[in-house]
C-alpha cells in the first residue's frame, strides 16, 4: 500500500473537555449538544467510544478561550463532578489524500509517537486525516518526528 | 451558523472491534497496529477517548470479511479475552463541506436520533463530517430520520 501521507500538522490551540461515565441512552449525547450549542461554543473534535457497563466517556475540543463557557454548560447537564478540563492539548494530524485505508499511515504514526515515549491520550479518524491527541508539552516533539516519519520537510 | 450539510450517508458493511482496557502507555498503539498491519486488515475508522485509571478502549472498524483475521490479530497483542467484536454495524455519515464548527450540526444529528429513540454507541468528526455508529438493525431508520431532519431527499 503507498503511503500517500501529503503533510503533517500541529495545532495547540485547543483545550479538551471530557464528560465522564454519561448513560449509554439514547438522547444523552443530544442534550450535551444542545447546551453547547445555547452556549455558542464552537467544537472541533468529538469522539466516543463504545460503552462498558452502560456508560462512556464524551469527549470534545474546543478553543481554549471557551473552555469555562463550555465548562460551564456541560455541567448544567452532566453535574460538575463529571466533566474533566484538561485546559492546553496538542493535536497532531497526518494528512493523506487517498488514503484507502488507515493501517498504514497509523502504524508509522503510532510508531514515530511510540519511539519518542510520546503518549497518545485520544485518537480520531477521517477519509483523509489521522488525528491524535498528546499532551500540551510534547506537541513539538511529536509534529518533529512525525516529520521525520513521513518524509515531509518543515516548510509545511 | 448557516447549517452547509450536503449529504447524508449510511454503511452498513463494516464491523467493529474494540480493545478493552488497553494500558494507556507509550507504545501500545503501535504495537496494536503494527500486528493488524501485519494480518493485512483494511482500517476505516480508529477511536480511542482519554483514559481513566491508566486505561482506556481502542475501537477501530474494517470490512465484515476481514473481521477474523482482525480479531486474531489483536488478540495476539491483548489477549482474546479484551477483545470485543460487533460483527454488524450501522456508520451514518452527515457530510458538511465548509463546517466551521460542529455544534449545530452535532446538536440536529444527536437530536433527530434521539427522537427516534436511536442509541449512538461511537462519534468520531472530521473537518467535513460527523459520524455516529449505530445498531445495524437502527441503520436504514436513521439514515431516513438524518435525511429529514437535514432535508435531504433521497436521491444520494
Ligand atoms: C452517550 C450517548 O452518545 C448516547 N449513547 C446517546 O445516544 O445519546
Ligand atoms: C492506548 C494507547 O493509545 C497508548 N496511549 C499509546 O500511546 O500507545
Amino acid at each position: 500500500e503507498e503511503l500517500v501521507v501529503s503533510g503533517v500538522e500541529l495545532d495547540d490551540t485547543q483545550a479538551r473537555l471530557t464528560l465522564l461515565d454519561v448513560p449509554d441512552q439514547p438522547g444523552y449525547a443530544a442534550k450535551v449538544f444542545h447546551a453547547i450549542a445555547d452556549a455558542d461554543v464552537f467544537i472541533d473534535m468529538i469522539v466516543q467510544n463504545v460503552s462498558t457497563a452502560g456508560q462512556t466517556h464524551l469527549s470534545f475540543t474546543v478553543p481554549r478561550t471557551q473552555i469555562e463557557r463550555a465548562r460551564a454548560a456541560a455541567a448544567k447537564v452532566v453535574g460538575a463532578s463529571h466533566v474533566a478540563v484538561e485546559p492546553q492539548i496538542a493535536k497532531l494530524s497526518v494528512l493523506g489524500v487517498g488514503m484507502r485505508t488507515h493501517t498504514g499511515v497509523a502504524m508509522r504514526m503510532f510508531g514515530a509517537l511510540a519511539d519518542k515515549n510520546i503518549n497518545i491520550t485520544l485518537i480520531n479518524t477521517s477519509e483523509v486525516r489521522i488525528n491524535v491527541v498528546t499532551d500540551f508539552g510534547h506537541g513539538r516533539a511529536a509534529l518533529e518526528c512525525l516529520r521525520t516519519a513521513f518524509e515531509i520537510n518543515g516548510d509545511y
